[in-house]
């Protein structure tokens, strides 16, 4: 339930993505080979950093050490959507089949699908982040989803195991939470998953960089990919995280790979799919001329 | 013979704890990937002495690389009629990978092992990429297509643009633009 007469769909043997014909965002994601679908959507959001009051501990602003929006809220009502009047692209040939979101001037995205691939490829480019509001913002890539992850998400700790973390909780102490979202933010080098038990179903996303990621509310999986803010923390760097780079500020291209499947497949799927991307073939190139005979 | 140590340097740099959480003074990152990439950049030397050992070539091949395909741009791809691919696994089993390379629209054919004619597709660059700020290419379209590779091994393909009227081995591409 819920497929629309005119959504539209790119897909291989393995996987499908259903995107809505009038908005071109992404609504459900098919595994062929278990025949499990979700209800999924990919969106960009941004937390408005605080600018703190760094004449009192208690209130130092966001910036290169510390991760602070500035609300009090719980869950993604704190952060604020990027929307705008976006167009998108469907490019199908028999190798690849992408959809291109153009989403605001400084947002786009492509989702690729290869031929034989059993992972969905999100590139997105963030950047250069307007700052003439006067306001930092730090950017977060969001996939929701129908699974029944209760409070746990994992992520990985450096190339070594994964591990599980529960929302406003610490193992070894009882949390006194006074940020609700950047004390639930984890490290991900390299991978970050959730669970649903109940129906078997595991959502992994792979990093290309190591980021900051959480899961704000069940279902859902979060991960920063860019920020930009305009205090110093007064933790020690001595200037804000602005980088302006080439006086506009700096644009972010990045990728997240996304794998659904089963609970017990996943660790096999992600393990190998890492091994792909993080020791990629090398690509060495030579104009060939009349000295270097294609034979050579 | 070509030095390792200077990206082992520039890495070993990089464990100190600022360079890890990205709370150095905007100067010294500055420093980290200056030193970074010259450090990858003798390693690449290394790579293509390696290649070139280990392929038996009559005379050393002066090999590049492309640092800059994320944003899909590669003066190689762009500027030549032909070009030699040589693509490295480092993995112990076999794989299967997809090369996307940035190309000038026209006709083109690619050869892989033995002659044999390899299957691929050609895709007009995203708008966002081809009006990225400070990106400087002739590039207008991408290719693609599937690298099989061995394990510790490589293989080599051919990518030869041809003359207008040649016949390629293209995949059709249909592209449907929205607005949302």
């Amino acid at each position: 339930s819920g497929f629309a007469d005119d959504d539209f769909v790119i897909k291989n043997e393995f996987l499908a993505l259903t995107f809505d014909q009038s908005s071109g965002s992404l609504k459900y994601l098919t595994n062929l080979e278990t025949n499990t679908t979700i209800s999924i959507s990919q969106t960009f959001a941004y937390y408005v950093g605080s600018v703190g009051n760094n004449t009192k501990e208690p209130l130092r602003a966001s910036g290169a050490y510390i991760f602070r929006p500035n609300c009090t809220g719980a869950g993604p009502d704190c952060s604020r959507p990027l929307e705008g009047n976006g167009t998108y692209e469907i490019v199908k040939g028999p190798l690849v089949q992408e959809v291109r979101q153009y989403i605001c001037a400084w947002v786009s995205q492509v989702i690729r699908l290869h031929a034989t691939s059993k992972k969905v490829h999100f590139e997105w480019q963030v950047g250069p982040i307007p700052v003439g509001d006067g306001i930092g913002k730090e950017i977060v890539s969001r996939f929701s989803t129908n699974l029944k992850s209760g409070t746990e998400f994992f992520t990985d700790s450096n190339g070594r195991q994964n591990i599980k973390r529960r929302r406003n909780f610490r193992p070894s102490f009882n949390l006194n939470l006074t940020e609700p979202i950047s004390s639930n933010f984890y490290p991900v080098v390299d991978r970050i998953f959730i669970q649903d038990e109940t129906a078997g179903s595991q959502l992994t996303i792979l990093t290309d960089r190591a980021q900051a990621g959480s899961s704000l509310l069940e279902g859902q999986i979060e991960l920063m990919v860019h920020r930009r803010l305009l205090v110093d923390d007064w933790l020690g760097v001595s200037e804000p995280l602005n980088e302006p780079g080439l006086g506009e500020g700096l644009v972010v291209r990045g990728s997240h790979h996304l794998i659904f499947t089963n609970i017990a497949k996943s660790p096999r799927r992600h393990r190998l799919a890492s091994h792909d991307l993080y020791w990629h073939p090398a690509l060495l190139l030579l104009p060939v001329s009349s000295t270097t005979s294609q034979a050579d | 013979q070509h030095d390792v140590s200077a990206l082992r340097d520039a890495v070993s740099v990089a464990q100190h704890h600022d360079a890890v959480t990205g709370t150095e003074r905007q100067h010294v990152a500055d420093d980290y990937a200056l030193r970074l990439d010259r450090g990858v950049k003798e390693c690449q030397e290394t790579v293509v002495d390696g290649i070139n050992r280990i392929s038996n070539v009559t005379k050393p091949l002066q090999f590049e690389f492309c640092d800059l395909l994320n944003i899909s741009i590669c003066s190689i791809t762009e500027n030549s009629k032909e070009v030699a691919l040589v693509l490295w696994n480092p993995l112990s089993r076999t794989l299967n990978h997809y090369v996307q390379l940035p190309v000038v629209d026209g006709d083109y054919d690619i050869t892989g092992p033995g002659g044999t004619k390899i299957p691929f597709q050609i895709t007009p660059l995203p708008k966002h990429t081809l009006l990225l700020p400070g990106r400087l290419s002739n590039a207008t379209h991408e290719i693609l297509f599937r690298a099989k590779l061995p394990p510790l091994g490589y293989t080599a393909y051919n990518l030869k643009k041809l003359a207008k009227g040649g016949v390629s081995l293209a995949g059709h591409t249909s592209i449907l633009r929205k607005r949302a």
